[in-house]
């Protein structure tokens, strides 16, 4: 499998949105 | 016009970084002041970095080095495969259980992990807990330890002192859910017939105990009673000072599942570029959201209920897309995972993605290994560095450009690595 790790997730907002079966991604400054 | 010409291609194709800001501060600098956490918002902060309540601890101890770090991490990897590639027979928990468990039915949980703050029972007690989308039992260290626990920052968590406290019943059907959750059939207390769950991970940590109940508080107005968890008697591991874990996986026991009535199912969270820096976890759809939020469709993958899974189709570097046949990233499916630190490929994509970074890279002189981190650069002798831009394309149109902190893994100046590995073949 593969699999996107925490460092690839750095400064990204990234939403679950479970029910709606949907991730979304997004740069983000994390404040 | 040339010139500006070459500028502009260069912005779109290449990141320049100042080499200092990939290097983490031993000061941490929060980004919002503490009061302003409320409403499901939780500070993420880095287990080993200095904004982390473990943080002295580490320094007495000793963090694990970034050999260790990524040692560790390729074995959350295995288990992960593990899980994926075999369904395990449910084992029995017993009262005594610790050590007997079958191995690899978890995730590693000791490399490179973010930990949240929450509070547990009534008055409430402050956690540092691990936050982990890829498994699902929330769990933290009891008293009295009956058999065994970790050494942890926080004082551990005694369920005789809290009035909201309650056991679970081995008869109750949230009991029989720990089966799909942690891969063990739960035990019965004799005696009291108290549910006992047991969870063991890839490297061999693990956590065995009461299946409880229990007030959990992130903020004033987010306060959830009767919420499931373990609390554990007899527990070991590369915890680094945590006081246990919170599971945010798709399955039924898992804290995103608990609290759907209020959150609706929905969460978000920022990692830092930085382990000095802070980033959030927050719950429900009230949050800020990127102005330039991309959404791709969440799928399932085979043997792994409790993993958010996603279709990866394709991966550019320096604004050339890499020639990789869809198949390669189909055959096997993708997941996304807080808790492993780099990203693993398959083996085709990622022999191509480093052939297209490393001709990109030509002008730095190339430094030994670490560990699984193949493609590393001595960049000691500059200020700044130019790399070319990295984007994944994902199911839906989404496109994911990585932050220039999410291409590299600097273990220092001299050694500044690719920060991605393969899959030993292309259908693992």
């Amino acid at each position: 499998v593969t699999i996107f790790g925490n460092t690839q997730q750095k400064r990204l907002q990234v939403v679950y949105d479970i029910g709606g079966g949907r991730i979304g991604f997004g740069p983000a400054s994390c404040s | 016009a040339t010139t500006a010409a070459k500028s502009h291609k260069t912005h779109q194709t290449h990141h320049t970084l100042q080499l200092s800001s990939l290097l983490p501060a031993t000061i941490c600098t929060p980004a919002t002041k503490e009061d302003n956490y409320n409403e499901g918002l939780l500070k993420v902060v880095h287990k080993n970095g200095p904004c982390a309540r473990l943080h002295q601890q580490d320094q007495a101890t000793g963090s694990p080095t970034d050999d260790q770090l990524l040692e560790q991490d390729q074995s959350r990897v295995d288990s992960i495969h593990y899980r994926l590639s075999n369904k395990l027979s449910p084992h029995n928990v017993q009262q005594t259980d610790g050590t007997t468990l079958p191995a690899k039915s978890g995730s590693v949980v000791g490399s490179g992990n973010y930990i949240v703050t929450v509070g547990l029972g009534t008055p409430k007690r402050d956690l540092s807990l691990i936050f982990d989308t890829g498994s699902d039992l929330t769990w933290t260290q009891c008293q009295p330890c009956a058999r065994s626990c970790y050494s942890q920052k926080e004082t551990i968590f005694d369920p005789s002192k809290s009035s909201s406290y309650a056991n679970v019943s081995c008869t109750s059907s949230s009991c029989s859910d720990l089966t799909s959750a942690t891969g063990n059939t739960p035990g019965c207390a004799s005696g009291s017939s108290t549910c006992l769950y047991g969870i063991q991970y890839g490297d061999q940590s693990f956590s065995v105990g009461y299946f409880s109940k229990e007030r959990i508080t992130l903020t004033r107005s987010d306060v959830f009673d009767g919420f499931l968890f373990g609390c554990g008697q007899n527990n070991r591991g590369l915890f680094g000072g945590a006081a246990g874990l919170l599971g945010l996986g798709r399955n039924k026991i898992s804290f995103v599942q608990q609290t759907a009535q209020k959150y609706n199912r929905v969460f978000s969270y920022c990692l830092p570029s930085v382990s000095s820096a802070t980033g959030y976890l927050s719950f429900g759809s009230g949050g800020k959201v990127s102005s330039s939020l991309k959404y791709t469709p969440l799928s399932t993958i085979s043997l792994g209920d409790s993993f958010y899974a996603l279709n990866l189709v394709g991966i550019s570097v320096a604004g050339t897309k890499l020639s990789i046949p869809p198949s390669v990233f189909t055959s096997s499916g993708t997941i996304i995972d807080s808790g492993t630190v780099i990203s693993r490929l398959p083996a085709t994509a990622y022999s191509a993605l480093r052939s297209a970074f490393r001709q990109q890279m030509t002008g730095y002189p190339s430094a030994a290994a670490v560990s699984i981190l193949d493609t590393c650069y001595d960049l000691s002798s500059y200020s700044s560095a130019r790399i070319p831009k990295i984007s994944f394309f994902f199911g839906g149109g989404t496109v994911v450009e990585l932050d220039p902190q999410g291409i590299l893994y600097v273990v220092r100046s001299t050694q500044v690595c690719l920060a991605f590995a393969g899959n030993s073949d292309d259908s693992s």
